[in-house]
């Protein structure tokens, strides 16, 4: 089973639609996936359309629920654990417990039977992104076309070695998934060209689609959505690239 | 003294492109304007062009410096509270004080030689956020032109709520900013129809504006960067509105 958190620190970034589009392509070649929301918006819930669930993460982390009870399905060969407003308190209250980065690999562990966890976080420095950062193996990093999105990049991976220093082990940045690319504009060159020093591999990017952004309003993947548009093009594209990743080292 | 939080749960709707633009604006009319960076991407300093700053708001929460030693000058009456990473490992000491919503209320009391304080805030649910809201008497929600960004504003609404119930008196929510705007995308229209079922005064919309998006890349505001640019005269309109607004009730 992979395990993957999609991440950064700078906001409007593309990690949702990354997580959506990512997670249901890879649903439909046949993997078992499941999106494992963080995010106290709540918006892999609302991308894929799934309203009225009555548990969420933030009962498993008060040990209310178990995580399997939580899980609603959203397409075929994809279920999601949804969060919802009340992770904040949670949170609060992982602040106080013992081991309170390795929370998630305590409370996930009965989670396997699937092929991919795909984690969506949240844009910020949380306990509930140290213990995402903890529990999965490859982190990946979408990186939208501002140059702030480019240090919030470079931050994040300064931090996830700090992470590594104290708790031992952690993921590896395996991908930068540049996003909302204009080959019309300055910037997207500019920042393409900062990527290349940071290390990891950079993918092809997924270029800039007004339906990407009108996907979510109708809780479809873009896949439902735009079959046939650049959004849907450049997904299929990415999902092929992790599909045929070599396994972790 | 005004004091202002400009916040949103949603990432990347242009809290600090306002924070930044609208705290030049007032500065240039004579007012004294104080920035304070609540959120751990720094990107307050960064826009501004200001690197090298020694302390900074974690310094102020763990009590190692007072918030006025912290202060460093960005332009001609506009000054900064700048923030870094080590505001991560400081907000988890916050969550074991004692009133810790109103920590900031205690250590902000030496700042009041200003006209206004702007507070740029994380797109997350934090106790950073919390003690924003409680500091100040005025809130700003900027909204982008996606979905997904008017339910942020709404999620953030009924939050406020929940804080005034539990705490006593919070902020007003003031203004919605429509930011990202294009008149020739079917969701800009979309968006501002739901936005007027949310309540508070929205104001015109700033539009889309490359400009915008590249100054930060050169640490200039959008006066300094293209002074007769689109993103300079909506940011300079908002900056009537907010300058001429009746007090507070
Ligand atoms: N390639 C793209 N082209 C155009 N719009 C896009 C693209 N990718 C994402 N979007 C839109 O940009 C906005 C931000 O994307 P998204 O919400 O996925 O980012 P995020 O990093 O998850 O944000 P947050 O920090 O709030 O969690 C959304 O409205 C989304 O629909
Ligand atoms: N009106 C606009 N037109 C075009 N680009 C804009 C506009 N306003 C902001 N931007 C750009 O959009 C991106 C997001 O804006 P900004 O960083 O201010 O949002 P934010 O809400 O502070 O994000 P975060 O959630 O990461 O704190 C930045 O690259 C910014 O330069
Ligand atoms: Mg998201
Ligand atoms: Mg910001």
């Amino acid at each position: 089973m992979r395990k993957i958190a999609i991440v950064g620190f700078k906001g409007g970034i593309g990690k949702t639609t990354t997580c959506v589009n990512l997670g249901d392509a890879l649903a439909r070649r046949g993997h078992r996936v499941l999106l494992i929301d963080t995010d106290t918006q709540a918006n892999l819930a609302i991308s894929l359309g799934i309203t009225g669930f009555k548990k969420s993460l933030s009962d498993v982390l008060v040990r209310k629920a178990t995580a399997e009870e939580c899980i609603v399905p959203a397409r075929k060969n994809l279920d999601l654990l949804p969060s919802n407003l009340g992770l904040f308190k949670a949170q609060q209250r992982m602040v106080l417990e013992m081991a309170r980065e390795e929370i998630f690999e305590e409370l996930f562990v009965g989670l396997n039977s699937y092929d991919y966890h795909l984690i969506d976080c949240a844009p910020s420095l949380s306990l509930l992104t140290i213990n995402s950062v903890v529990y999965v193996d490859e982190v990946f990093i979408p990186v939208s076309m501002e140059l702030l999105a480019t240090s919030g990049a470079q931050q994040f991976m300064n931090y996830l070695k700090d992470i590594a220093r104290t708790l031992g082990q952690t993921a590896q940045i395996r991908l930068l998934i540049p996003t909302m690319y204009d080959p019309r504009r300055r910037v997207s060159k500019q920042v393409i060209n900062l990527l290349q020093d940071l290390g990891p591999r950079i993918t092809k990017p997924i270029r800039v689609d007004t339906q990407l952004s009108e996907a979510p309003g109708y809780g479809k993947t873009i896949y439902e959505y735009a079959p046939r548009s650049r959004g849907a093009i450049d997904y299929a594209r990415l999902t092929e690239v992790v599909a045929n990743m070599p396994p972790m080292s």
